[in-house]
């Protein structure tokens, strides 16, 4: 479903040139549940952002289900990763003067759903996230865990065939990071592909796949020296 | 140094009111690390929020230093908080228009500091979390892991007596969490009253007093049932 082949990213700011992703090539097969584990500015966020459309690359070539995306418009992309696509930011990326019923319902807006079935959807996405008590408080009224629920029961409300979580549990306790993973879980077994990135490596061993990135490149830990 | 008694804080929506804390008292002597844990939305961020002078409220009483807060203007709170209080928010706070140099210099220009004494402090406080390559670069710019170690930086700079930390390593990869946790571990043996919110029990560990929350109450794990 997703082909990556030697991917460069390259971040220019006046005074420093970052090389966040280098040579990077990935493959996804559809239905994988894979966990994309790294050290703090490693290339995570960057990695998940080009998989998810949301933004370009310097080099190399990345086909979604055999296409590939650097053909594509903005129009197109936007469709795309509307459709198919579902992202948990690190950093939630809420809309503040939004409620929570508002904020989840985003995304079928853009897909000429009934009124019915969007509120319909919405219900069942926060109710699977425990938060139907908080239909109505706007981002800035909850807790900092209640809004990273928001953000799964958003990226999954339009239930997409990709979904993308970046750290989505860093601000839960077990036992609420327990109830995610088993979301997760359970999309994947109806057969959305899971790219997750944690640094937790207990929920990571609860994906089928673990790859490690340092300094923008995927290393592979069995040739990694143990010392 | 803080004595919390029967403290009420109620959040009113249109449609809903939350009782965040109950009745809770808590008393912390100078020089302690304690950690506050709890599920999410049970009201770590409201008492260190309370705790921190950052916001009001319902019930009960509050003695900093001895003084009771209530007779506290606005004015002499903020000087209070940017005199003694160092606060490492759940989501960063950083200023998106403001580099790191700026972000973390801020506290120090409510002091009358000089420039030259500034500058000297922001350059230590970046170069402890190990982000002096990245001065220049605003928030955006940064990964998550790096956006919270700013966090840590601005609320260490001005060398606080209490320290206020809101999950400090939430998006940090072990090998960061263990540096921010010596970090803080340091500072707490040259004197510093460190308060540390935190889900993760390991680190909950290295500090030498943990509280539970629940429901906006403190509660006595020992008197759980463990079952
Ligand atoms: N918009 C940007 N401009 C400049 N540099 C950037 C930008 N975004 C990211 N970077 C840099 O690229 C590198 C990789 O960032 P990225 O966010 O992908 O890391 P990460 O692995 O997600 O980190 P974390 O675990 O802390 O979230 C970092 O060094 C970061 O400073
Ligand atoms: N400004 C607000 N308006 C209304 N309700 C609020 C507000 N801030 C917090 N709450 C509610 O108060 C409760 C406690 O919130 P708080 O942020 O203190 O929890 P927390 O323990 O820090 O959670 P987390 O671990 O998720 O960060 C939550 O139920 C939350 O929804
Ligand atoms: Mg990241
Ligand atoms: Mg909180």
């Amino acid at each position: 479903i997703i082909e990556l082949k030697d991917i460069n990213k390259v971040y220019r700011t006046q005074h420093v040139e970052t090389h966040a992703l280098e040579e990077l090539s990935l493959e996804v097969a559809k239905g994988e549940f894979i966990s994309v584990m790294g050290p703090s500015g490693s290339g995570k966020t960057t990695l998940l952002n080009i998989i998810g459309l949301l933004d370009t690359f310097d080099g190399g070539s990345y086909l979604l289900d055999g296409d590939s995306v650097a053909q594509l418009g903005d129009r197109q992309m936007s469709r795309l990763r509307n459709a198919k696509i579902g992202f948990i930011f690190q950093s939630f990326n809420l809309i503040p003067d939004l409620n929570v019923f508002d904020n989840v319902e985003m995304p079928l807006r853009y897909r000429g759903m009934k009124a019915k079935q969007r509120r319909e959807a919405v219900c069942e996405a926060v109710a699977t996230v425990g938060l139907t008590s908080r239909l109505k408080h706007r981002p800035a009224q909850l807790s900092g865990g209640q809004q990273q629920r928001v953000a799964v029961a958003r990226a999954l409300v339009g239930q997409p065939n990709l979904v993308l979580a970046d750290e989505p549990t860093g601000n839960l306790d077990s036992a609420m990071a327990t109830d995610i993973m088993d979301l997760l879980g359970q999309i994947n077994e109806k057969g959305t592909t899971v790219i997750m990135v944690t640094h937790d490596s207990e929920l990571a061993r609860r994906s089928k796949r673990q790859i490690h990135l340092l300094d923008g490149k995927v290393i592979d830990l069995t040739m990694v020296d143990p010392h």
